[in-house]
This record gives C-alpha cells, structure tokens and sequence, in this order.
C-alpha cells in the first residue's frame, strides 16, 4: 500500500530538478 | 480523529476558529495515516473539502481566518493527491481543477504557491486532455476577474519577495509551455506568455540565483523549438 503513496512529491521533486523536462523532451 | 469523524465535523458547518484547526488535523492525519484511511475519507470527504474551498473563493470579503483556511484547504487537496487513488478522485472531479485555478491569487503568496506546484504537476502526469482541462479552468477563473489568463502567473514572478512564488510560477510555464506534442501549440502558449508580461521581466528574473534550472528549461525548448520551425 505504501508504494502508492508520495505520487505527488515524486513529481513536484521532478518539476523542481528540471529532469521531468529532460524526460520530456526524450 | 476517524475518517468519518473529519466527514462529520466538516459536514457539521463548524466555526471558522474550530475549522482551522480541524483542517490542521485533517492535514496530518491525510499525509500520516495509509491509503486506504485517505481512501475513506476521500467518499465524502473530497466533496466537503471542495464545498468548503469553494464557500471561501465565493466571499466577497475574506477575513484573515478566511485566507488561513482556504490555504489549509488546499494543503489538504495536496497532502489528499499524495497517492494513486487520491490523484485519480481529484483529477476526475470537475470542480476541482476550476477551484485550484480560483485559487490562484498573487495576494495569497503561500497559498498560490502550493497551488501552482499541484498543477504543474498535473501537467507532467501524462492524463489524456489533461491540459486542455487545465488551460479551460484558468480561462474561466481569470474571465471572474476580468484578466488574462496567464496574468495571475506572470504577477507571481514580478513577486521578487517570494522567490518560492517565482520558482512555482516559471515551473508552471515551463510545464504548459512543454505539454502539447504540435509545435504550433507550443509556441502559441510561449508566445501568449511573453506577450502578458514575461518578455518585459525577463531579464531581471536571470539575477534570482534560484530560478536558474526553470529558466535554463525555459529557455532551451524555446531554443529546440525555433530549430523545429
């Protein structure tokens, strides 16, 4: 059950690294 | 509390004092408690939650109590949207994309910040027509107050006393501006954004050490997006 929860943090962190825009653009 | 007796005290219409502080609990209790707790809570409780923003967003005059509960509200919806099945209830109700784009107000800089992280975040989680639904809830909220819809955006990065703010705001564009899979569209977005403010402050947004990786983001899908063209 655990491994559903912190789905929101994952991304925020992503947004705020810049990696969920590298992902992107791959 | 139980998650049926947070549904009751909200379903209650407690006094603003008492319902700061049962938000406050609400909060812990989403972020700490396992899914299935979120999971029950979530039946009714999403709606109260939603009724309650929305009662706040509608005051003509917001007392200081009123500004406190509807940020508590939204750290709720945040601290709600933690995992799978909270995601998916908030991303299927209509209203609550309509009442986070309300709910951002340059006035309220903690609460707008929190606000635009959650939908940037929409934005990257790959759900079908996502930012359509995204760009048609901010055209209503900024049509209420008679403003563009980027405005309120390009406002947050003018803020230079809250540098959280301007972080959240580029992270925004950036995910809009990086959403749509046709050029045209991409451009179209970038350029409605330049237009309503951000090319004039540009400039002075390289001086803020913390907006480096957004702008450097920002900068090279224009950059990609040129050579496309």
């Amino acid at each position: 059950e655990n491994d559903e929860t912190g789905v929101m943090d994952s991304l925020l962190e992503a947004l705020q690294s810049g990696a969920a825009f590298r992902d992107r653009r791959k | 509390l139980s998650s049926q007796e947070y549904v009751h005290e909200l379903r209650s219409g407690i006094t603003e004092d008492k319902l700061l502080n049962c938000l406050e609990s609400l909060r812990v209790s989403l972020t700490s408690n396992p899914v299935s707790w979120v999971n029950n809570f979530g039946h009714e409780g999403l709606g109260l939650l939603l009724d309650a923003l929305e009662k706040l967003l509608d005051k003509k005059q917001q007392e200081s109590i009123d500004k406190r509960n509807q940020h508590k509200l939204i750290q709720c919806l945040k601290a709600f949207m933690n995992n799978k099945y909270g995601l998916q209830r908030i991303l299927g109700d209509e209203r609550s994309l309509l009442l986070l784009a309300r709910a951002i107000d340059p006035r309220q800089t903690n609460m707008m910040t929190e606000t635009v992280k959650i939908l940037s975040a929409f934005c990257i989680i790959g759900e079908e027509n996502i930012l359509d639904k995204i760009l048609a809830a901010m055209t209503i909220a900024a049509e209420r107050n008679n403003k563009e819809r980027f405005a309120p955006i390009v406002e947050g990065l003018e803020n230079h006393e809250a540098q959280q703010l301007q972080v959240a705001c580029m992270q925004l564009i950036n995910a809009l501006v990086t959403s749509p899979d046709d050029l045209d569209f991409r451009i179209h977005l970038r350029n409605e954004f330049l237009r309503c403010g951000l090319k004039k402050i540009l400039p002075e947004l390289k001086e803020t050490e913390e907006l480096d990786i957004q702008l450097k983001v920002f900068n090279e899908n224009k950059e990609e997006d040129s050579i496309e063209l």
